[in-house]
């Protein structure tokens, strides 16, 4: 059995790699998979659409590639380095979850062990705490203004349950203190009990 | 502003504002949209009902005065860049989509990229001053991402030079473009175009639906609203049915095919000239899986801020839920996606603007690849969305459930992305299509290049890997 490569899984460009090989290694999956088909006599089109699994897979993973590679290389234009340092995190976090929710992939294709995704899970729950302290300056980074937002849980000022309150008084529901269909329906319906 | 959130923006390690002029692309870019976003939010013209509190005809009407007042608004403040005006419709749409959409998403770009100049000259002005409200009628009731499929027929009639437009089945019905129910006078209509005898496949028709003035339905017109949806209320998408409709030889769109008086058809000069529209909507869509993110996540980490439940400790106070491990879980690998998602946006955004000059001039040699690309970046990222916009509202437990959050409608309005503009399994299907070529091409031993070179390691890799 081929050797996994060497992966330190705090080298972004390396899991980078990985992302990479994972990908090859699907679209060859998928590639004779429509090879087999056609050894048994299928149609170009029959052996397409038989393999449609396989080729779902693989261009799922070329485009998870794309993805990492693609914020690895953004954080080369990072220059202040309070956030490269976040960011990174980040793109670290979102690196090593794309292999823990794909782990069957990396497995089998041999580019990782499972003693090398047990370190993975250890080093993504360390990555939770160092996001910890920065996870609300992080979303106010998208510097999303209340009334875009218009969501009363998302407020900028926190203050959630006195404006929940307030906005769920204003539901036309309550418009009355008493329904009309109180009147029309649950009055007589007393009566004729 | 509540202690906690205060204590949490106190622990910050890095210059938020910094980070915000890195997500607009410069400080520049942050003062301008922060200047065009207070137009709105300081105008009061935009102030409304919440839509939750109103009925679907009212949220509709709502919707289509606010289009009407950003249109005059944004000519008044002559904004033109269409990043601004893009911040300027954000702002003022809030969470929910324009009546007008495909005016400006799809009727204009088409009549701008496919008018030959006579027709340019008549129409354009006439989109432009609203006199003309059109929309893009693709999608049938029983076909949809397989433009082949498509039903609608278009027959010319050369003894009147003119075309016979009809909706011959019921699958055949148009279904679904925004804006055709209720709003629109026109809608640009693909149908199978039948001249001479013989079928040339998908052209596009200026059809006229409604009265200019009446706004009447015109006659073998059939037209309305498909009915309530998962969300969308602002927005009428319809229905079209056309019987034996005739419009005139000059309402086909002829900037590169033809039709001559006496019925002679002329190709376009490439089949590619229609990617280049879709790679750039799918770009745009990619940007749109980032910033639901973005709000998905902001929504449910600052409620996670604020929210205690529970304990960790027994007998100590109840602690933040953002300090619960499974919280983090859920919600960090989100906030991690909407950055990633945000800069592959930016990517794709800069990528089509780079080679749309090329495209332009004719040299198509990078689109295969990037339609390949956008196509399984859109399918890619909006299914993602999709699912990570549910673990944001799941995460808020039940006050998630609640439309105050906000969460809900991210998700409602969102989750169409997934089908529009391509069904996701059809697009990663095609995307697969190119992998699998150039898979056979660095096979056959051809050198790749773009972002496909890889599968020249590949072959490369597996001889090193097996041992000898």
């Amino acid at each position: 059995a081929a050797r996994p490569p060497v992966v330190d899984i705090n080298d972004l460009a390396g899991l980078v790699e990985i992302y990479k090989l994972r990908a090859s290694y699907l679209v060859e999956l998928a590639a004779k998979s429509i090879q087999q088909e056609l050894q048994r006599r299928k149609s170009q089109e029959d052996a397409w659409n038989n393999s449609a699994i396989e080729l779902v897979r693989a261009s799922d993973a070329h485009c998870h590639y794309v993805v990492v590679k693609l914020f690895t290389e953004k954080l080369g234009e990072i220059g202040d380095t309070a956030i490269h340092s976040v960011t990174s995190t980040l793109a670290l976090l979102y690196t090593l979850h794309g292999i823990t929710t794909n782990s069957g992939d990396f497995l089998q294709a041999g580019l990782l062990t499972v003693p090398q995704m047990m370190q993975i899970s250890a080093r993504i729950k360390e990555l939770l705490c160092q996001l910890r302290p920065n996870a609300v300056a992080l979303v106010d980074s998208f510097d999303l203004h209340d009334k875009k937002l218009n969501s009363v849980l998302g407020r900028y000022d926190g203050n959630v349950y006195e404006h929940m309150f307030d906005w769920a008084r204003r539901s036309p529901l309550n418009a009355t203190e008493v329904h009309e269909s109180f009147h029309k329906y649950l009055k007589p319906l007393r009566s004729k009990l | 502003m509540n202690p906690d959130i205060t204590k949490e923006r106190l622990n910050a390690t890095f210059d938020v504002e910094k980070l915000i002029n890195i997500l607009d692309g410069g400080p520049e870019k942050t003062k301008r949209r922060r200047e065009i976003e207070s137009m709105v939010l300081n105008d009061p013209d935009f102030k409304e009902e919440d839509p939750n509190f109103l009925s679907r005809s009212e949220r509709y009407e709502q919707a289509v005065r606010k289009s009407a007042q950003m249109i005059l608004k944004i000519r008044e403040y002559g904004i033109a860049d269409p990043d601004e005006i893009y911040h300027y419709k954000n702002i003022a749409m809030g969470n929910h989509h324009e009546a007008m959409g495909l005016q400006f998403a799809m009727f204009l770009p088409t009549l701008y990229s496919q008018c030959n100049p006579q027709q340019a000259r008549k129409w354009i002005p006439l989109a432009e001053s609203f006199r003309v409200v059109g929309t893009y009628a693709q999608t049938e009731l029983g076909h949809g991402t397989h433009l082949r499929g498509l039903e609608t027929t278009a027959t010319y009639d050369p003894a009147t030079q003119e075309f016979v437009l009809n909706s011959p089945t019921i699958s055949s019905i148009k279904w679904w473009p925004g804006g055709l129910g209720k709003t629109s006078n026109h809608a640009i209509v693909l149908a199978q175009l039948y001249t001479q005898g013989n079928c040339h496949g998908l052209h596009a028709f200026i059809v006229p639906i409604r009265d200019m003035d009446t706004h009447e339905p015109l006659p073998g017109i059939v037209v309305g609203d498909i009915g309530p949806k998962f969300g969308f209320n602002e927005v009428d998408n319809g229905f079209l049915k056309l019987e034996n409709v005739r419009i005139p030889r000059e309402n086909m769109l002829m900037k590169y095919a033809k039709v001559e008086p006496d019925g002679t058809y002329e190709k376009p000069p490439s089949s590619k000239l229609t990617y280049g529209t879709m790679v750039f909507i799918r770009s745009i869509i990619v940007g749109e899986s980032a910033r639901a993110l973005s709000k998905a996540c902001t929504i449910s980490i600052r409620y996670s801020a604020v929210r205690h439940q529970s304990e960790i400790k027994p007998g100590s106070p109840e602690p933040q839920i953002l300090d619960y491990q499974t919280q983090q879980y859920k919600l960090f690998p989100v906030l991690a996606m909407a950055y990633a998602f945000t800069f592959v946006g930016q990517y794709m955004k800069q990528t089509y603007l780079r080679i749309s000059g090329d495209i332009n001039a004719g040299d198509f040699s990078e689109l295969p690849e990037l339609h390949a690309l956008s196509a399984g970046l859109k399918a890619f990222t909006t299914w993602a969305a999709n699912s990570a916009i549910e673990v944001c509202r799941m995460s808020c437990g039940g006050h998630g459930y609640s439309r105050s959050s906000a969460l809900p409608d991210i998700y409602v309005e969102f989750t169409p992305t997934c089908t529009y503009e391509g069904e996701n399994t059809v697009m990663m299907l095609q995307t697969a299509r190119y992998l699998v070529k150039s898979y056979k091409q660095a096979k056959a031993g051809q050198r790749l290049s773009g972002i496909v070179s890889y599968l020249n390691e590949a072959e490369h890799r597996r001889v090193q890997v097996q041992p000898v």
